[in-house]
């Protein structure tokens, strides 16, 4: 059965996309197979990964909204190892959509079993999160294991966080008792301004061993690698960038190891 | 009648809380009264505008769902010229609370009305949206004039742009008839980078004239003025941030002149 994260923080451009992109393919490296499912409306998770709008032809609104088999909307990446449930804006017209619903938040997790397992043809499930708590997000924590939280390192990033723990425990006690936090990762970390490292000091201080030993740097390398339609460990496998989400998945299958 | 601005875009992290404020302060700077209103559930504008959390007693939540009166919510921030609507995460529940509402898209339109005209004590309403296109910046777009559209100069802020379009174009169709765009302000720009060269050539050639020549520059300024509670021309005046806001302004108020 596979281990589903989700990539989640209601905080704009922190990070998630990118992160869910190169964790997935670094996970891929270590020869794991990964579905990434994009649950944003905005498909950048889709477009990173080079599948064109006019591609996607199945994808995450089917899913949840047209109950669609997992295997017929999952479709395999150029890059070994990855597959990928892409989105269209579509997706925004879901919430709508399954309003009445009784079963609206469990739709994802629901979609994701198949004879009793979870994603069995997966190692890894990577659920990329839009910036809200809305439905989307909440269809993610319900159908996840745990969730990864990339925290950019400014100051309106912080302000959001205690939102984001309300609401997972909110999740834990009504849907899915068995969400964790796989952890927190510092992004667009950049050494020499005082700000990134106050909050690093910060983070780490309130909640510890939840924060990643691994830091992802301001590198402007992640920053084009979505317009090759690539992962960044494909684009400049020498990269800071690179380096770094290579050794963010050696911390989380460590991680794995230990449970 | 005051003029009535959305700030808006659904990619997240672009920089429309930090343009809404810091454009609030330098309106401010040329006499004029200004509203922010914060229309995100994160409460980042009356955060970096110094209004802490216990001090947010109504809300932008009173005035959407509770039909507080205009007056009863704006509260002087400490900076001359600027007054703010604050928001709270209650915000992110507002979308539900009036979903059987049939005038649920004209609740913030028709509480800037006060006895016929918009916010009259105004001279601007800035309106801070969150990075969706759900029912709060749709609000905001029935009741602007017109709508600011900050653009990251990264990849993947481009993709979102056309669909930003459609909606915009479909709130005037439905809704507001009159609304325009202010204009497309690229921001985090580093001159250095051959990926925000590429981005402001690619807006300039589809966007034309819509896209204002000031640019906002990437300036560490900028991220850190909210961790003191102001807008980046009280926390360094002298800073590339605070020049490019006030010449922002300035373009803005000449546009204002030609209509
Ligand atoms: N470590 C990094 N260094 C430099 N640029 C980065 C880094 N991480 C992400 N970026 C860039 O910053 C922007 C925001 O990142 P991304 O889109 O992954 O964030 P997001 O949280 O998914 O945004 P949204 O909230 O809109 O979904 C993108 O243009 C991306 O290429
Ligand atoms: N020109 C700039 N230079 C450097 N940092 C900037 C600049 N503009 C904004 N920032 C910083 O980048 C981050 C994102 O900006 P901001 O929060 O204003 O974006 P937003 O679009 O309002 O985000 P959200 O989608 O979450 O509402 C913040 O930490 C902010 O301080
Ligand atoms: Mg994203
Ligand atoms: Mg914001």
């Amino acid at each position: 059965t596979a281990r589903i994260i989700a990539i989640a923080n209601q905080k704009g451009g922190v990070g998630k996309t990118t992160t869910t992109i190169n964790l997935a393919a670094a996970l891929a490296e270590h020869g794991k197979r990964v579905l990434l499912i994009d649950l944003d409306p905005q498909g950048n998770a889709s477009t990173g990964l080079g599948l064109a709008a006019p591609d996607r032809t199945l994808t995450s609104y089917d899913l949840l909204v047209e109950g669609a088999v997992l295997g017929s909307v999952a479709v395999a990446s150029e890059f070994p190892g990855i597959w990928i449930c892409p989105a269209t804006s579509d997706l925004s017209s879901a919430e709508m959509a399954v309003i009445e619903n009784p079963r609206r938040m469990m739709l994802l997790r629901e979609a994701l079993r198949v004879g009793g397992y979870a994603a069995p043809a997966f190692d890894y499930v990577l659920i990329d999160c839009p910036p809200t708590l809305g439905l989307l997000t909440i269809n993610a924590l319900v159908a996840a294991d745990s969730v990864l939280v990339p925290l950019q390192s400014e100051f309106f990033a912080l302000e959001g966080l205690s939102q984001l723990v309300l609401t997972v425990r909110e999740v834990r006690q009504t849907a899915n008792p068995d969400l964790r936090f796989e952890g927190i990762v510092l992004t667009m970390y950049d050494g020499r301004n005082r700000l990134s490292q106050l909050v690093e000091a910060d983070a780490r201080e309130t909640l510890g061993d939840l924060v990643f030993k691994t830091i992802i740097p301001r590198n402007v390398r992640l920053s084009e690698a979505p317009s090759f339609s690539k992962p960044v460990l494909q684009y400049d496998s020498a990269s800071r960038g690179a380096a770094a989400y290579r050794a963010l998945a050696i911390e989380i299958l460590a991680l794995q190891e230990t449970r």
